[in-house]
């Protein structure tokens, strides 16, 4: 049979405030769509709650000890090893790997080149737009711009006229129209910015949680018995101009109220901001007929404190910093291959309230690691599934650290397939 | 059996109170490493002396610890690490 595609899609500092995680309060419905076609593990966590060795591990397969990156200044490749990647595995059985936004971190940690040309066919794409994430766009109730963490935007009104997350999107379906012609099969990885501070984001998107229904978090103080050498002082949302307006105490705030309501809620907009995103580009993977031939991941690289323990960031062992949405459609397996005409992803307008609440796909508790994304997305794509690493694995080239989940994926057969086989 | 399931996360700091950079720290100021194994019943953190030199933890320079049961604390924020080292942890607490 076709070798099957790969979309994976990597959404930055993602915690599991998604309606398919339980989440009431959060509008997330092409997520959740996804989610009811696909395996959702309810209790997936990364290896280190920082952007750049968290991608890092689970882009190689290797925990952080191996990678030896626990920071953002050092390229593994020079430093630990030459451990093969993801798509670097997918490209050299055959695939196109595509790279779309925030995949790689970008830097030293991805030797300025998101790690190209090991990983990818062609070099990454980045939106232009992204350059204006940090500086002065968010108008303040002064009038004047600002560099702010909360940053709801009039789009026609920032540079560009457009925002990095929506060029990704726009990238992404050009690159799967280009693909439906391809006697290859692809890898195409699409990685979100948001909710990754600064909340930049429509502002139409505030008006989904009016700050009145916007609660604080159910233990917003710093535990007693918390070690000191445990708690992140979030030094990061600091620098920001609202925050640092706030004049706030170090290294234990508080921070004030209806601030932290402020961040809760700029969060959730953000949210819902991509959620739009994932929805378009899953339609239009509908449209072009990829849906029957392409597994999808949606995944991210850590979670992120909304004030619980005191916390406004990531930096930390708490299961809200390492706890990770995890859910993999695959075509035929986890939902029935779609009828000729059929959408399994129509996109889903999260201001629409009559939009039903999604019925839940098939769901794993066991406790799994970002690590075995390696060896399970190699299995379900048919490829063989790298060996396990010893140890140590530095002179390795190609091996796994994390579990291989296929097991997760027996289910009773669909309907009319030929009975699932491990 | 799912309390074999065990996911492991990492930490760096650089030192054992919260400082400019403890969110994040330089490869060569890391002093302390926090390594948390979690399994279906619990969370259990230690933080101890590390070398990035030699990229090595040493688990006898124990900093500080944290021990969370799932059932009963779920949001991880009554830390009975320390009782647990003394052997006076409540019955109802083990797993």
């Amino acid at each position: 049979a076709d070798a099957l595609n790969v979309l994976l899609i990597i959404v930055d500092d993602l915690r599991p405030s998604l309606g398919c995680y339980g989440d009431k309060l959060v509008r997330s419905p092409n997520i959740d769509q996804l989610a009811s076609h696909s395996l959702l593990f309810q209790n997936a966590f990364a290896q280190q709650a920082v952007c750049a060795p968290s991608r890092v591990s689970f882009l190689t397969g290797r925990r952080p000890d191996t990678t030896r990156l626990y920071d953002f200044s050092s390229y593994w490749r020079v430093h630990a090893g030459n451990f093969s990647t993801i798509p670097q595995y997918f490209k050299e059985n055959g695939y196109v790997t595509l790279s779309v936004g925030k995949v790689f971190h970008p830097g030293v940690s991805s030797n300025h080149s998101d790690d190209s040309p090991y990983s990818w066919s062609l070099p990454a794409y980045h939106p232009s737009s992204e350059k204006y994430e940090n500086t002065k766009t968010c108008r303040g109730p002064d009038g004047e711009l600002h560099a702010n963490l909360l940053c709801p935007v009039d789009v026609a009104d920032v540079p560009e006229g457009t925002l990095p997350d929506k060029q990704s999107t726009e990238q992404a379906i050009r690159l799967l129209e280009k693909m439906k012609t391809s006697a290859s099969p692809f890898f195409l990885a699409v990685g979100y910015h948001k909710p990754h501070i600064p909340f930049r984001y429509p502002k139409e998107f505030q008006k989904l949680y009016p700050l009145e229904n916007i609660t604080l978090a159910p233990d917003p103080q710093v535990p007693a018995g918390l070690p000191p050498v445990a708690y992140s002082p979030w030094m990061d949302i600091r620098q920001r101009e609202d925050v640092q307006a706030l004049n706030l105490s170090v290294p234990y705030g508080p921070v004030p109220a209806d601030f932290q309501r402020k961040i809760r809620q700029s969060y959730f907009a953000s949210v819902s901001y991509v959620d739009t995103q994932v929805g378009q580009l899953l339609s239009a993977l509908d449209e072009l007929q990829l849906a029957s031939s392409t597994v999808v991941v949606l995944t991210s690289d850590h979670g992120w404190a909304l004030g619980e323990h005191g916390e406004w960031a990531k930096y930390s062992n708490f299961d809200v910093t390492t706890r990770v949405p995890l859910m993999f459609y695959v075509p035929g397996r986890t939902a029935p291959l779609p009828e000729a005409g059929e959408k399994l992803f129509p996109y889903i307008d999260p201001f629409d309230s009559a939009s039903e609440p999604m019925e839940p796909g098939q769901q794993a508790m066991d406790l799994v690691e970002l690590l075995s994304l390696f060896p399970t997305l190699a299995g379900l794509a048919g490829l063989r599934v790298p060996p396990r690493c010893p140890i140590p694995s530095f002179h390795v080239q190609l091996c796994r650290e994390g579990q291989n989940l296929l097991k997760h994926f027996q289910f009773r057969a669909v309907e009319g397939d030929p009975p699932v086989h491990a | 059996n799912p309390r074999e399931l065990v996911a492991y996360s990492q930490y760096p700091r650089p030192a054992d109170s919260p400082q400019w950079n403890s969110d994040k720290p330089s490869l060569k100021d890391i002093k302390i490493m926090g390594y948390s194994i979690r399994t279906i019943d619990y969370r259990y953190t230690v933080w101890v002396g590390f070398s990035p030199q030699e990229f090595l933890a040493n688990f006898s320079d124990i900093h500080a610890g944290e021990l969370y049961f799932v059932d009963s604390d779920p949001l991880q924020d009554h830390n009975v690490y320390n009782d647990s080292q003394g052997g006076a942890l409540p019955w109802s607490l083990m797993p």
